[in-house]
């Protein structure tokens, strides 16, 4: 978009525009497709926010396609309609710039639709990927209601389920987590993410192993039951710590920390 | 998935635009 700026700047000089026709129908089947496949997605989602947002940005990407479009024939007809004054103000922060005049016509459709395009497209990227996370952390919220119940567990026959129903939940949350830090450009998130992940894979067997050390001790007779108890409320503790520091990282945006800037 | 690749595909075409823009006002200066 700042090349089109400049672009149109230069323009001041009286030269034409070129004719932009067969790129633009190139963004604009780029659209369309995105279009399709954005409805495919709202429509097969189950996440009601989703749902909600994305629509929004499918219409802010088509309508800049058409303005794209429009300008485009616009040139063609006539490449030199309505020259660029001053367009610096365009992508200088209003704070920092000391005049905001208007730029007019055709060129201004075509600088607008390309960025229209460009900014609804990284906004429905952005909705797409709050509910990818978001079907992570239901993943993890999972894992923390059985932790919540490690306390209640007293025979070995509600372990064996406690254990079937928390290690398909463990594993789909390792491997969520693990290909998302993957995904991460911000290295301090990435980091602390493995750091998480390493430890509920440590802790993880550990706690069993005090689930089990605990009915053992209550099964003969309870002596020791409160240590092993205490060991126990402990590990899930750690463990649900670990879990619900997973779910704040991955909240996080590269905009939330200072260095990024 | 496909959401990623539109994406991709929308970058791409929106870059070739410009580039195409940039390359003929290039050659009338």
């Amino acid at each position: 978009v700042d090349r089109l700026v400049i672009l149109h700047e230069e323009a001041e000089d009286g030269n034409a525009m070129p004719d932009l026709s067969r790129p633009v129908q190139a963004v604009s089947n780029a659209v369309a497709n995105l279009i399709k496949v954005g409805r495919d997605t709202i429509n097969s989602s189950d996440d009601p926010i989703l749902r909600q947002d994305m629509p929004g940005s499918l219409h802010r990407v088509e309508g800049a396609s058409r303005l794209l479009e429009d300008a485009c024939a616009m040139l063609k007809a006539d490449p030199y309609s309505q020259p660029a004054r001053y367009v610096r103000d365009l992508f200088v922060p209003h704070h920092q710039t000391s005049f905001s005049l208007p730029i007019f016509g055709n060129r201004k459709k075509l600088i607008d639709g390309a960025r229209g395009i460009l900014q609804g497209t990284s906004a429905l990227l952005l909705c797409f990927d709050e509910s990818e996370v978001r079907k992570i952390i239901r993943e993890c919220k999972k894992v923390l209601d059985y932790l919540a119940v490690a306390e209640v567990i007293e025979t070995m026959e509600d372990l064996v389920q406690f254990v079937k129903d928390l290690s398909p939940c463990l594993t789909k949350v390792s491997r969520e987590v693990d290909s998302r830090q993957k995904e991460l450009t911000h290295q301090v998130h990435r980091d602390i993410l493995i750091r998480c992940l390493d430890q509920v894979k440590t802790l993880a067997p550990i706690l069993i192993c005090s689930m089990k050390i605990f009915i053992q001790i209550i099964a003969q007779g309870g002596k020791g039951a409160e240590e092993a108890a205490e060991n126990r409320n402990y590990l899930a503790g750690r463990m649900t710590d670990e879990i619900t520091e997973i779910i704040r990282v991955l909240q996080l945006t590269t905009y939330d920390e200072d260095e990024w800037e | 998935e496909m959401i990623l690749e539109a994406a991709k595909s929308i970058a791409a075409a929106t870059s070739a635009l410009v580039k195409a823009a940039s390359s003929a006002q290039r050659e009338l200066i």
